[in-house]
């Protein structure tokens, strides 16, 4: 007869391996079975179905901890009174900016606000025309400059713009940079202090966009991002993919950023507010 | 530093004996931590780690260094092993030759493409890139701005299709004098089986001399996942890891080195066209040990 105690053992064995496996991160993961375990026995819980159950909660409330409801409404990320509402958008190569931004866009359309996006990449390869073909399929503005320009001015461009054009959003597009390149943070400061000089209270949200098959480095990456300019949200891209993307857990954790939406393709449509109870069952899935 | 948490371990052994079972049990559950830490994946850790047991049990305990040092020269030299062996260059053979570059999104293919032009080039060779990405918004006219930093022609067509875009580059290569042509193809999922086959029939259409899996150094557990996707449909001959400059550890070298067998052929450090290496399998060691 096996005791309760070996089949607990098990049980959490096989739960370590799920979220390690899920890049929640071993201190993370290692600490939250360790809450678990303590937890299940003062509570006397027995059953498989009901540990999993309860460490399924408890992993929904740390990834809502910092979030006013489980599911991100796109509508609260607009509070009407203020226009333009900034956003800018930042994170290391290739996660998925340009295209969440085209994909932000037309959410944002549909309920009706008009959209003005800023080609603030002046950097990278033909940047500029693909977020023009992101413009063009979300049926909204572009503001542009030739490549080479400097970020900042064109953001400010950008932005005088959109305050001329009485415009409801403005979604500022930078170019991916990683967190350990200072002068290239310094970049990234600088253009938020030029879209404060001209608005005060702007950018009012810094997403940082990342990609799902980041492992544990996507924590530096938000210390870092967060460190530099203020990260408001996270949007978590290319959940179509095997990755479970659970570094978001120790970022949610450690640095109170909430997780806003989930990029789940590469077509227009493809995002979605974050909910956190479909995300903790993915993991499990 | 994992030298001085080892040692902490072993702070009761003395300089003569022999490195104990529990000793080196309970060494390598900090260093399966520490490879998890670096984004190793969960299995291979868990393998790398009972290789490497059975290695350490009985040693001699070396009177010049301390048993943690000794621990971590073992575990640094069979990561270097592993991530080292079968060094193999990139094939270039045929007229053209031909490189097939492959992965998901967003990995760093078509910078990459660049870098392997100038690359070659420098080294003598006459190359062509082929923007073969018909997906990606503006993926062509990047390719071609790349080619131009490079000053390395692009074959391109937006009404083509991935393989008849291909198969004009050959052409362009025998028609031209140029003797070697590099795929750019665009990022995909290793579930997307159609876009998997579409890979598959450039593969079989053309017979690229080099296949490359062109992964980003930043990945968590998922690397097994995708690579050995990428294998079973395309057989590829080697690995290229992506945005090395980070403070990424780069456990995915080695989860994806112990899961396809494939050489990391290079490391790709910078946004530039010359931030690109060879890979050295000794600094990969020292960096995922942190
Ligand atoms: N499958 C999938 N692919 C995505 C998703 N989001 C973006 N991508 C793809 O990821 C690749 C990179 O997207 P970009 O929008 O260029 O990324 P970026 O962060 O702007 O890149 P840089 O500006 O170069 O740093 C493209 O091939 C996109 O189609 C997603 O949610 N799912
Ligand atoms: N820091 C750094 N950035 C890199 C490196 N390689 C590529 N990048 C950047 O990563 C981003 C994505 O590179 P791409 O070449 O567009 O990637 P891709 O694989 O072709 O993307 P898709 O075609 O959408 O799949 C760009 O911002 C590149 O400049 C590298 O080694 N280091
Ligand atoms: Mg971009
Ligand atoms: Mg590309």
């Amino acid at each position: 007869i096996r005791s309760q105690q070996d089949i607990n053992d098990d049980l959490f064995d096989s739960l370590e391996e799920i979220m390690i496996s899920g890049d929640l991160g071993v201190d993370f993961s290692l600490k939250l079975i360790e809450d678990v375990r303590k937890k299940v026995d003062e509570l006397g819980i027995k059953k498989s179905e009901n540990i999993v159950r309860f460490i399924k909660s408890a992993m929904v409330k740390t990834l809502n901890s910092n979030c006013q409801s489980s599911v991100s409404d796109p509508g609260a990320l607009l509070k009407s009174e203020i226009k333009p509402y900034v956003l800018m958008i930042v994170g290391v190569n290739g996660t998925g900016k340009t295209t969440s931004i085209g994909k932000l866009a037309a959410m944002y359309k549909k309920t009706g606000k008009t959209v003005l996006l800023s080609a603030a990449d002046t950097f990278r390869a033909a940047a500029l025309e693909q977020l023009e073909i992101w413009a063009e399929r979300a049926q909204v503005e572009i503001i542009r400059n030739q490549p080479g320009a400097d970020p900042a001015s064109v953001a400010f461009d950008s932005l005088k713009a959109a305050i001329s054009r009485n415009v409801d959003v403005l979604i500022v597009d930078t170019a991916g940079r990683l967190h350990t390149k200072s002068n290239l943070m310094e970049e990234l400061k600088k253009i938020r202090r030029v879209l404060a000089k001209l608005l005060l209270e702007a950018p009012h949200e810094t997403l940082l966009i990342m990609d799902a098959t980041t492992g544990q480095n996507g924590l530096n990456q938000a210390r870092q991002f967060a460190q530099a300019v203020g990260v408001t949200g996270i949007v978590l891209t290319k959940l179509d993919g095997t990755a479970r993307g659970g570094i978001v857990f120790s970022i949610v954790k450690e640095l109170g950023i909430p997780v806003k939406f989930i990029g789940i393709g590469e077509k227009l449509e493809d995002l979605e507010a974050f909910n956190a109870n479909d995300f903790v069952e993915a993991l499990f899935a | 530093e994992l030298t001085d948490k080892l040692d902490l371990i072993f702070k009761n052994l003395k300089g003569h004996g022999k490195l104990s079972e529990k000793n080196v049990a309970d060494s390598l559950k900090e260093v399966r931590r520490v490879l998890l830490e670096a984004d190793v994946n969960y299995k291979v850790a868990k393998v790398f780690i009972n290789a490497v047991q059975q290695r350490a049990l009985g040693q001699k305990v070396l009177r010049s260094v301390t048993p943690g040092q000794q621990i971590v020269k073992i575990i640094h030299d069979e990561l270097t092993n592993i991530m080292g062996k079968s060094e193999a260059p990139v094939t270039i053979s045929g007229s053209p030759s031909i490189i097939m570059l492959t992965g998901l999104q967003g990995s760093g293919k078509t910078t990459l493409a660049g870098k392997l032009g100038l690359f070659f080039a420098k080294r003598g060779h006459k190359p062509v890139l082929a923007a073969a990405d018909t997906y990606r918004p503006a993926a062509m006219r990047q390719l071609e701005v790349v080619g131009q930093k490079v000053s390395i022609p692009v074959v391109l067509d937006p009404a083509k299709k991935a393989l008849d875009i291909c198969q004009n580059a050959i052409k362009y290569c025998r028609k031209n004098g140029h003797d070697l042509v590099i795929f750019d193809t665009a990022g995909r999922l290793h579930i997307d089986k159609q876009m998997m086959d579409e890979l598959l029939q450039i593969k079989k259409k053309t017979k690229p001399q080099e296949i490359l899996y062109v992964a980003d150094g930043m990945t968590g557990q998922d690397a097994v996942n995708t690579a050995r996707e990428f294998l079973n449909w395309l057989d590829f001959d080697g690995v290229v890891l992506t945005k090395m400059d980070g403070d990424a550890r780069g456990g995915a070298a080695l989860s994806v080195r112990m899961v396809t067998d494939k050489p990391i052929k290079f490391i790709s450090t910078g946004e530039k066209f010359d931030a690109l290496e060879k890979f050295h399998p000794q600094r990969m060691a020292s960096r995922i040990l942190g």
